[in-house]
């Protein structure tokens, strides 16, 4: 892999999303990977629509929480995703509202990738922003610098936050991993988390996943 | 025990003597450690309470803890009686590992336990720990003032108000905790969530199914060298 790299230096991310008090984070972690995808299979970046996946993706569970690998189902099934223009987030359920002919986007697979973060990594610099799950230990109080709890106080085994690495890098030679959150940018760094990479610190690597667009 | 936010109320805390055993004597060990023989204190009473996900357990426990009589110099200044002693650990067991998270330690008066289950329990339900010293309270009223105008915040009762500034005040210590425990560059301190308390903030920003369920098989992606 590349020694850094970034995807919002290159046009890949969209802007900071809030999801509000609302458990959707997996909805957001999806939705950042697949305009990703998007971008780097058509080259267009569109803002998609999480509230689509809150209110048409009935095997998650909205605001009480959902699983990325299910959410990618669902968007293959529904037949794609509308923009966030189109539909807009809500933060909290309503009935589905869902077009196919509002459909801008569509995937026709999703992946789960290694656990090695060297790999994931090399991934990341060559295929795009990667959907993870973390244990957000510590993030409530989160302000800014590189994040690297001990590792009982953040184990992998309580993951409970999904997010999206959209890049990564050294700082002052500490290797970190460039998060984006969905809790607006008034939070941490401009609404981006910095975490430390290269221990698996926080469960960062136990649940990177991809869409797939042909 | 799915995994699933403490439950608040008596039967969440009523786990199994069985299930106590290994987590209180780790506890007690931890507690005890480089005391000499006669001078360890001894387990009274515990209850406790269990999150559990994959192979880790997150057991919270209170105990009460016998100290015998101290009459060495080297140990204790002032010739002491035997006393009790209330604390509350939490002890993280994985893959058969125990690991003590927090010892939180203080000697029973059996005055203030009554006071404080006559007063506190009343008016401020969710006080998970023991009341902050007044002037700490007191001390946050500014920071909690500029919090409030930072991030626009209005409650609807000085009652609301009030509890808030406790919740700020007790966040405050968390966040220097947790400080004091990273090992990166992170600066932790007051942010937008910094007048929710811990379980507020689980429940409604945070995702339990994420360690719950496995979810949908996926494919496994092919390596970049595969690529």
């Amino acid at each position: 892999a590349p020694p850094e790299w970034d995807w919002r230096k290159k046009g890949a991310v969209t802007e900071v999303k809030n999801q509000g008090m609302c458990g959707s984070c997996w909805a957001f972690s999806v939705t950042g990977n697949v305009e990703g995808q998007w971008f780097l299979n058509r080259g267009t970046l569109l803002s998609l629509s999480e509230q689509e996946l809150l209110d048409c993706d009935k095997v998650d569970k909205a605001c009480l929480g959902g699983l990325p690998s299910n959410a990618y189902a669902a968007i293959k099934n529904l037949g794609g995703l509308e923009t966030e223009d189109d539909y807009g987030y809500q933060g909290h359920v309503q009935t589905c509202n869902f077009s196919a002919q509002m459909a801008k986007v569509y995937i026709n697979d999703s992946v789960e990738l290694s656990r090695n973060e060297n790999k994931i990594a090399a991934w990341l610099a060559q295929k795009g922003p990667i959907s993870v799950a973390i244990n957000a230990f510590g993030m409530q109080f989160y302000r800014h610098g590189i994040a690297h709890p001990f590792r009982p106080l953040c184990s992998p085994w309580f993951i409970d936050h999904a997010v999206l690495l959209v890049g990564y890098g050294n700082r002052s030679n500490i290797p970190y991993w460039a998060i984006k959150n969905s809790w607006g940018s008034d939070w941490g760094e401009e609404g981006y988390y910095y975490l430390y990479r290269g221990s698996g610190a926080c469960g960062v690597n136990t649940m990177a996943s991809s869409a797939v667009v042909n | 025990v799915p995994a699933k936010p403490w439950a608040d109320d008596e039967q969440a805390w009523n786990l199994s003597s069985q299930e106590l055993l290994a987590p209180a004597r780790f506890a007690l060990d931890m507690y005890n450690y480089g005391r000499a023989a006669g001078t360890r204190a001894v387990l009274g009473a515990v209850r406790g309470r269990v999150r559990r996900a994959g192979q880790g357990s997150l057991f919270s426990l209170e105990a009460t803890l016998e100290e015998p009589p101290c009459n060495d110099p080297l140990v204790c200044p002032l010739p002491e009686t035997k006393k009790t002693v209330l604390c509350s650990f939490e002890v993280l067991e994985e893959l058969k590992e125990h690991l003590l998270l927090r010892r939180d330690c203080s000697p029973v008066n059996a005055k203030v336990t009554e006071f404080r289950n006559a007063t506190f329990s009343s008016f401020l339900p969710l006080l998970d720990k023991d009341p902050l010293p007044q002037d700490f309270s007191v001390k946050m009223a500014p920071l909690f003032k500029d919090f409030m105008t930072t991030y626009n915040r209005t409650y609807e009762s000085r009652e609301e108000a009030q509890w808030r500034l406790t919740v700020f005040a007790r966040n405050m210590i968390r966040a220097q905790k947790i400080q004091a425990l990273d090992r990166g560059t992170a600066q932790y301190g007051i942010t937008k969530f910094s007048d929710l308390t811990e379980e507020e903030f689980h429940t409604i920003y945070l995702n339990p199914l994420l360690q719950k369920e496995s979810g949908r098989k996926m494919s496994p992606a092919k390596s970049i060298n595969d690529l």
